[in-house]
């Protein structure tokens, strides 16, 4: 028998910083 | 030690962590590939990439830490990071690349270039970010 495994999935922007810097007027 | 380092990291930049793309496909880490985020974010509502130019790679007194400073954006806002020295940034046109691919080859099986000054990676910025 196999058991089931829960595989964890990570969305993609996990993967990617954010850099969201103030953004000049 | 490098296992402090290695769990200060995020699982998901382990070799074989299972991404889910805004689509719905599932692919694994090491085979994303840079229109996958573009398409990714081209579907998403509210995430938008933006290019991060690195002008500038510097060590710290900290062993393992490094400063990149980056040129974000079409304004070119400059922004500093503080960063472990194997965390890995995605680079247009050449995938993972950290400070010390070796480490990030090391640490987690994840296949690394060496990041360097003028390489463009991928970050992200909010939509309708007033």
């Amino acid at each position: 028998n196999v058991e089931p495994r829960s595989v964890a999935v990570f969305p993609w922007h996990s993967l990617v910083p954010f850099l969201a810097p103030s953004q000049p007027d | 030690s490098s296992m402090a380092a290695a769990q200060t990291l995020p699982p998901y930049f382990t070799k074989g962590s299972i991404i889910q793309l805004a689509n719905g496909d599932l692919k694994k880490v090491e085979d994303l590939k840079t229109e996958d985020f573009i398409q990714s974010a081209d579907i998403s509502n509210d995430l938008k990439i933006d290019s991060s130019t690195v002008e500038r790679i510097e060590s710290t007194h900290s062993p393992g830490i490094a400063v990149v400073q980056f040129s974000v954006g079409e304004h070119r806002a400059q922004v500093s990071v503080e960063v472990l020295i194997e965390y890995p940034f995605f680079v247009f046109g050449q995938g993972w690349s950290s400070c010390s691919p070796e480490r990030t080859s090391q640490l987690f099986d994840l296949p690394c270039c060496k990041l360097s000054v003028g390489d463009v990676c991928i970050s992200l910025t909010l939509k309708n970010l007033k």
